[in-house]
Order: C-alpha cells, then structure tokens, then sequence
C-alpha cells in the first residue's frame, strides 16, 4: 500500500520516510545498546536553511495566489515544518552536550517526521487545483440549468476539456489504483452525459420558445440529467480530495 | 515549481542528516 497520495511526492519524500524508520529502528536498539550520536549541528543547518527557504516562497505563494484552499491549508503546514524544525536544533544542541541523549534521540525522530509530514501537508495543498476546475465546471453547470438558452454552453464545453485533461493527468499521478479507477470511471460518465446533456438541452430550449407540448418533461429530462453529472463531478471532487490518511474513514 | 524544489531540498537535507545520524550510529555498533 503506497504512503504517499501521488507520484511527485512519493519520489521526493519515500526515500527520506525510509531513512527515518531506519533511523527510528537505531534508535531502539540504541536504547538498549546505548550507542552514540556525534555532533549534527552542520547537517540540522542545512536543513534550517532548507525550510527558511521553503516557508519564504511558501508565503509569497500564499500572498499571491487567488487560490483560497491554498491560502488557507499553507500556513499550518509552515508552521509544523518550523516547529519540526526546532526540535531539530535543540537535538543537535542535546546531542553535542550528551551524544547518548535519549530525549534528544527523540527530538531527532519526531523533529524529522514533522518536517516529512509537514512538506507532505504543504504538497498537498497544490492538489487542489483539480478540485477548483471541478468546482468552475460546477458552477457552469448550475448557471446553465438556470439559462433558457443555449449560449452559456460553450464555456461549459471549454471548462469540461480542461477538467477532463486536468483529470487524466491528475489519475496518472495518483499512486492509488483505486483511486485512479475511480476517477477514470467518473470522467467516463461525464463524458457519456455530455451529448446527452447537450440533447436535453437543446429540447427544452426549443420546446419552450415554440411553446411547444412536452415543456414540464423536456424540463424533467433536462434536470435530470444535469442532477446525474452534477453528482458525478462531486464523486470526482470527493476521490481527489482523497489522501491516503482517509482511506480508513471512507472505507 | 519553486515550492516543488524547496520541498525536493528539504527532504535532501533531512535526508542528509538522518544519514549521518544512522551512520554514526551504525560506526559505533
């Protein structure tokens, strides 16, 4: 079962998450061996430097982006790779004091562990960026249903390749089978639906400027199926909010 | 892309670290 929720970030953080459980491995066997640790502090500077940087673009990230998920689910994650990070150097101080500190051992497992989790965090904040194509995609969707005519469904058209582009890359990343299966199963109904939709459409328009008989159905056929793909675009929203961490609750 | 390689740093520099503190360790068993 893969730890991280894609690709990009698997390959960036599973060798590091490797190294730490091999770390935290040591770190039993030195409680009862008593093994040493020498001075890190060279190595805990390079990663102070290296989540200064982080947290610098990060903030200027959040100053200018538009995206509210990102604004929002960004400074936490600095906030955990920062705290992490001191516990970094105070086990370096622990450590150049006492090399066979048991508490400083600790410091260096959990301080390494939070800067994985929080870059994780911070990662995953750029998920979202499918999800609010979807959530365009929605509101189209939903202006369109409210419209009595035809027009407003050429932006619904654009947004909807753009969605099921920003999809078919998003399902290749995923390292979850499942999750990629559902995505692809989802994107397929849309795609089915759309002619159908176009269809449903273009009745109720025409029925109802010619005042035609079959308004009130063309109407139900219409909201129909608008209400089928409005469903399966929030399916499609739901799987790529999924992370590994939720896959317990949604089982 | 920025914040890709910053993170891609991090994770270099932890990885750094954890090492030599493995490493050290593994020395001394």
């Amino acid at each position: 079962m893969p730890v991280f929720h894609t690709k990009t970030i698997e390959s960036i953080l599973e060798p590091v998450a490797q190294q730490i459980s091999h770390l935290v491995i040591m770190h039993e066997e030195g409680e009862v061996d008593g093994k040493a640790i020498p001075d890190l502090t060279v190595p805990v500077a390079a990663v102070q430097a290296a989540v200064s940087n982080l947290v610098r673009v990060g903030k200027e990230t959040v100053q200018t982006t538009e995206d509210q998920v990102m604004k929002r689910d960004m400074p936490p994650a600095f906030i955990k790779v920062e705290n992490s990070c001191s516990k970094l150097v105070q086990a370096a101080q622990m450590l150049k004091a006492d090399p066979y500190s048991v508490p400083a051992r600790d410091y260096l497992i959990d301080g390494s562990r939070g800067i994985l989790s929080g870059t994780s965090d911070l990662l995953l904040t750029f998920d979202e960026a499918e999800v609010q194509t979807c959530l365009c995609v929605q509101g189209q969707l939903h202006f369109l249903e409210q419209a009595n005519e035809f027009s407003p469904f050429f932006s619904l058209s654009s947004g909807m390749t753009k969605m099921s582009k920003m999809i078919e890359e998003r399902q290749q990343e995923l390292t979850h089978q499942e999750h990629r299966q559902m995505l692809i199963s989802s994107m397929n109904t849309v795609k089915e639906l759309l002619p159908v939709l176009i269809s449903a459409i273009k009745i109720f328009v025409t029925t109802k400027s010619s005042h035609g008989a079959g308004v009130e159905e063309a109407e139900r056929n219409r909201r129909f199926t608008f209400e089928k793909m409005s469903a399966e675009i929030n399916e499609i929203i739901r799987v790529l909010q999924l992370t590994t961490w939720d896959e317990d609750a949604w089982a | 892309e920025q914040i890709l390689e910053a993170a891609k740093s991090i994770a270099a520099a932890t990885s750094a670290l954890v090492k030599s503190a493995s490493a050290a360790q593994r020395e001394l068993v």
